[in-house]
């Protein structure tokens, strides 16, 4: 049995809001502490990896592990349905055909409750291994999200470079070019504002537009962003909870 | 040119 009871809705629906664009068919694991998922885009460029922990739910329980294939269309449309501010529980049995989703609104007594079908869906679980990263930026999630917005207009791709001092995002097109350069800097007022910088060598990348556009979208779940680039391995750009994580790990373009 | 990488360049089945 699984009761997994978010203090809001909004919280499930900015998850899912991250990430039902780039892919479509989704097992939820659920286990004792806490719910994961993982799914590839269809081009298999970009992977999704989400961690929900057991402190993310205002109640969670799960007496045996279950997985729960999911549409994120169709979980959307249910999701839609309830008020941001409504607490949501998920409720399944052990061996589950639907997904109970139960939006309550204490304020006013009122109960929407919804039913979603699951799906058998065959998807490979990846072995995502523990990674070394040349260079880790964490930054605001608006000011990211800005910059790969503005940029991808020009081009299909874009550039990430990143040295000891400098962070430069740069896109080159039929139409014309641009770049943004950054810098790291602590904000003490605003923490949240601060860009940070560690780097162990210099990385210069390019990324396909149109992905890093999808990874802009997990915005609504932080306020920052960590990305962690490496010469040799998928970037990791991050997005995190109160307790978990939603990751997206992005296959780079590389010279022919 | 660039060539675009996959993530089953990098990541295997568990």
């Amino acid at each position: 049995m699984l009761e997994a009871k978010f203090e809001q809705a909004s919280l499930f629906k900015r998850i899912i809001d991250g990430f039902k664009d780039c892919v479509q068919l989704v097992n939820f694991q659920c286990k004792e502490d806490g719910i994961i998922a993982q799914a590839v885009d269809d081009s298999r460029v970009l992977l999704v990896s989400l961690e929900i922990g057991k402190d993310a739910f205002q109640e969670f329980r799960c007496d045996h592990p279950i997985t729960l294939g999911m549409d994120l269309n169709s979980l959307s449309k249910i999701l839609r349905c309830g008020n941001n501010t409504d607490s949501l529980t998920l409720i399944a049995d052990d061996t589950p055909d639907s997904l109970l989703l139960l939006f309550e609104d204490t304020k006013r007594e009122r109960i929407s409750e919804y039913s979603l079908k699951l799906m058998d869906i065959d998807a490979d679980f990846l072995k995502i291994e523990e990674l070394q990263y040349d260079t880790t930026i964490m930054m605001p999630s608006a000011d990211f999200s800005k910059t790969v917005r503005d940029l991808s207009q020009l081009s299909d791709s874009l550039n990430i470079l990143v040295t000891k001092e400098t962070i430069k995002f740069v896109t080159d097109g039929d139409i014309g070019s641009g770049s943004v350069i950054m810098k790291p800097f602590i904000d003490m007022e605003n923490p949240d504002e601060s860009i940070k910088l560690e780097m162990e060598q210099p990385v210069d990348l390019t990324f396909g537009s149109k992905y890093l556009l999808d990874i802009v979208k997990g915005s609504a779940l932080s306020n920052k962003i960590g990305i962690r680039l490496s010469s040799e391995a998928p970037a990791l750009f991050q997005f995190d909870l109160t307790s978990g994580f939603l990751q997206f790990f992005l296959a780079p373009k590389f010279s022919d | 040119k660039r060539k675009q990488t996959t993530i089953t360049d990098f990541f295997n089945k568990s």
